[in-house]
This record gives structure tokens, C-alpha cells and sequence, in this order.
């Protein structure tokens, strides 16, 4: 699955 | 989630709380710089601009609310609590936050994984959090006496970057498609500018002796 720009680490 | 990135995440909020002991308790903030802690409050505001928009988890929400509200409180008390704030040698911090700002920023508008506003915030706050600690780099090389609340607090962020890049390597090999070259290699830098500490830290550590950075 392409996560595309979601920024899941902070 | 695995267990290097529950370890990082674990290990930087740590480091949080050591420093707002020390704030608190102890009711000082010397050998801490402002200037690295300002960096961080604007890395976290600019990097968490998807807080309303993105949901990924509870955990996630959470965290970036309580790195968020410690790193402007913890500003705050540096500037302005009456007793915290006397404790502050501004004399000594004396890095100029432009000279790491302005480079991150430009640098950001050239490499990032989108031309939108939040994408290159985001970028911005990745390539300024691998610098911000600099600041209080040179202000532990300046410091006599590191008292152990801080050399503690230093380590804490340390280990918090080389955990993240074992649950980088993790994520690698388990997941499909996770390349991240931006968060890679800023990353890899920001915990590279430790490995001085890091030295000195364990040599201290070692001889049972005070930390001391040479000048």
C-alpha cells in the first residue's frame, strides 16, 4: 500500500 | 509500531521529562540552551501541522500533543518563570538560530516529498530538528561543571535518533514500500553530531568521573 505523505513517525 | 520505534519514542519522552524535573524540581535550567529548546517548539509546531487533519492513532495524537505543549512550556519557563528563568546564562548561549533556520528553510523548498505548504513544513522541521541540538552541543562544550540531569537529558535524545534508525532499518525489511530517503538521511546526521557526546558521555561513564566536554 503507498502510504503517499502520511507521516505516521513523529 | 515496533519495538526500536516504541523504544525511540519511549527514550525521547524521557528526555522530556528529565528536563522538566530538573525545570521543576530543582527550579533550574542552567546548562540547558534556550536556543536548542526554541528550535524544537518550532520544529514540533511546524512538523505537527497535521495534527486536525491526519488522524493515525490515538498514540500518535498524544505524542505529538505532549511534545508540543513541553517544548513551549518549556521555553516559556525559560524565559519567564521567575525563578527558572535566573538560571539561565544567556551570556553563554550565544548561537544564533538564523544560522540553522534560514539553510533548513531554503533547503526544504528545494527537497521535499511534495511542493505544498505542509510538505515543505514538514521537511523544514526535519532537516531543523537534526541541527537543533547544536546549540546545546556548544553550550556543554562551554559548561564546567555538566550537572547529571542534563548530561542525561543529552543522552536521552541521543539514543532517541539511533533507536529511530533501527526501527528504520526494521521498517526497511518488513514493510513494502517504506523508503523515506528525507527523514533517512537527516536522520543518520542528527545522530551522527552526537557521537562526540556520546564519547565523552561513556568515557565518563566508565571512569565513574564528572562529564566534561574538551574545549
Amino acid at each position: 500500500p503507498s502510504e503517499g505523505n502520511i507521516h505516521d513517525e513523529l | 509500531m515496533n519495538i526500536f520505534r516504541l523504544a525511540g519514542d519511549m527514550t525521547h519522552l524521557a528526555s522530556v521529562l528529565v528536563l522538566l524535573l530538573k525545570i521543576h524540581t530543582i527550579k533550574s535550567c542552567a546548562g540547558i540552551s534556550l536556543k536548542t529548546q526554541e528550535l524544537y517548539a518550532l520544529v514540533f509546531a511546524t512538523r505537527y501541522l497535521d495534527i486536525f487533519t491526519d488522524f493515525i492513532s490515538l498514540y500518535n495524537t498524544t505524542m505529538k500533543l505532549i511534545f508540543l505543549g513541553s517544548s513551549f512550556s518549556i521555553v516559556w519557563y525559560i524565559r519567564n518563570h521567575k525563578i527558572v528563568s535566573r538560571s539561565y546564562d544567556k551570556s553563554q548561549d550565544t548561537f544564533r538560530h538564523y544560522f540553522l533556520i534560514i539553510p533548513c528553510l531554503l533547503l526544504a523548498l528545494l527537497v521535499n516529498e511534495k511542493f505544498t505548504f505542509k510538505e515543505v513544513m514538514w521537511a523544514f522541521s526535519i532537516y531543523l530538528e537534526a541541527v537543533a541540538i547544536l546549540p546545546q552541543l556548544v553550550l556543554l562544550q562551554r559548561t564546567r561543571n555538566i550537572d547529571n540531569l542534563t548530561g542525561q537529558y543529552v543522552f536521552l535524545l541521543g539514543a532517541y535518533r539511533a533507536l529511530y534508525i533501527l526501527n528504520w532499518i526494521y521498517r526497511y525489511f518488513t514493510e513494502t514500500h517504506y523508503v523515506h530517503w528525507i527523514t533517512w538521511v537527516s536522520g543518520l546526521v542528527q545522530t551522527l553530531l552526537y557521537a562526540d557526546f556520546f564519547y565523552y558521555y561513556f568515557e565518563s561513564w566508565k571512569n565513574n568521573k564528572k562529564l566534561q566536554l574538551p574545549a
